[in-house]
């Protein structure tokens, strides 16, 4: 049973790349097979995970437009993870999927055709909604949302929820919220803590308990091309986003 | 003489809305005219201000889709500066803009109906390469690039560039780099110190020599509906989106 989650927020700068990279790593080191999907044109799990965006021949965008095998495009990684990589390309699968038919659908039909080959599949988003996004929210079965603990980051919620809501309704009755996650969390500012509060009140139990602190090794290990749990394994980071793979698989256990 | 500058850059959280609204309100410290334009569907600038967007009549939007007067949408702010405001509106504009009638020139047409109202015009962009961002830089004289100082910053550095130049080539022949602004400088760190001569041996005098440092009051002030510089005068975010003000004011008076 492979479980696919979207890692989706429209405010732009909250930790989607970096969760996607270091989350798909922490859950390879606990033996699990999974693959990190790229869908940002922008291509940074690509380029933060070392592969050099100039030199591919394929891309995800080529699983959008056509109906390609995934296995010809995806990369295995030193790191043990599995990588559908992106680029500038992506923007043309943007414009044409605008009008396409089974435009929705074009991810899932995709990652169908990979079978039980992974335990895990996650998907890294641009930040907006638009047909990228909504390609990865059909193609999954949950959904895990990066905030800042920080003001803007409230705001943009309720249209990610109602987005989430109508697709669930449209197209993919299984998608869920599986989990807020607090990012470059700080819990000596006021800031933080009043956001994280907010999070507790409004979304309970959906709050993942882990929160991820701000920590300098996350920033500079996609300048190495490595996830934080190779290139510093005991950094706080890496130990935070370790213990989320853990807590993510307790809640699939009772799910 | 009214100087027109876009804020962008595609990469998300590097700054944009906190130099839109801090930049805007230091340049009125000046006695600069100061109009802000919200071009983002998630309405940050608007609601970092203190404005409700659940309670706008009019919004840019507006000036997008139907030949209105700027004047009927603009807010007076008790800050000192006026604001056409945003909100979720705005992504039918996006959509409507893929293929309407003049659709790179809708903002320009609407902001040159202002006259020489003000001495400054800013206007706030999304994360991303749409027709929202195409329509600002086609509607300016100037791009203002906010750039964090970490890794991924630099990657889509090409692509906002060769997005400007394509734009200046088909739209608009005074469109040029006004200047690369560093966010959330930390000197004390060796990733940002990397990134900071990068971006030195790459634009050179292009890269604004103030830097905008790390300041939690940069984050507090938008949940306060106050730019930092009403919100706390003498903190190191206000002290440094002064300098920016002004050294963007000797750059004017010798170009
Ligand atoms: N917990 C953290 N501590 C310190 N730095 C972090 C942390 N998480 C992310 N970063 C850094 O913050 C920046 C933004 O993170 P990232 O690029 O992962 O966000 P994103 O949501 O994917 O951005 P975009 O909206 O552009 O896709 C990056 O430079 C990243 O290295
Ligand atoms: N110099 C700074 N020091 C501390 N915090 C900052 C600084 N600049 C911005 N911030 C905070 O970082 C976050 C991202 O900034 P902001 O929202 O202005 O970026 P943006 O580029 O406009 O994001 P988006 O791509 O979503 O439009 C916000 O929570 C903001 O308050
Ligand atoms: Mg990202
Ligand atoms: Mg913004």
């Amino acid at each position: 049973m492979t479980r696919t989650y979207t890692i989706a927020n429209q405010k732009g700068g909250v930790g989607k790349t970096t969760t996607g990279i270091n989350l798909a790593a922490a859950l390879s080191t606990f033996g699990k097979r999974v693959l990190l999907v790229d869908l940002d044109p922008q291509g940074n799990a690509t380029t933060g995970l070392g592969v050099d965006k100039r030199t591919l021949e394929r891309t995800v965008c080529d699983l959008l437009l056509e109906e390609r095998d995934p296995g010809e495009v995806l990369i295995r990684l030193p790191c043990g993870i599995d990588l559908l990589p992106a680029n500038r390309d992506l923007t043309a699968a943007e414009v044409e999927l605008v009008a396409g038919a089974e435009r929705e659908r074009r991810l899932a039909r995709a990652l169908e055709r990979l079978g039980g080959r992974y335990d895990h599949v996650l998907i890294d988003c641009p930040p907006s909604l638009s047909m990228l996004t909504v390609n990865a929210l059909v193609a999954c079965g949950g959904v895990i949302v990066p905030v800042q603990c920080e003001y803007y980051a409230l705001e943009g919620l309720a249209d990610l929820l109602a987005t989430i809501e109508r697709i669930a309704r449209a197209f993919n009755p299984r998608l869920a919220v599986s989990g807020i996650l607090r990012t470059m969390y700080d819990p000596r500012t006021a800031l933080s803590q009043e956001v994280s509060n907010q999070l507790h009140a409004h979304f309970g139990e959906r709050v993942f308990r882990t929160a991820i602190p701000r920590n300098v090794r996350l920033a500079e290990a996609p300048s190495h091309g490595l996830p934080v749990t190779l290139y510093d394994r005991s950094s706080r980071g890496a130990i935070a986003y370790l213990g989320l793979a853990g807590e993510l698989l307790r809640r699939e256990r009772v799910a």
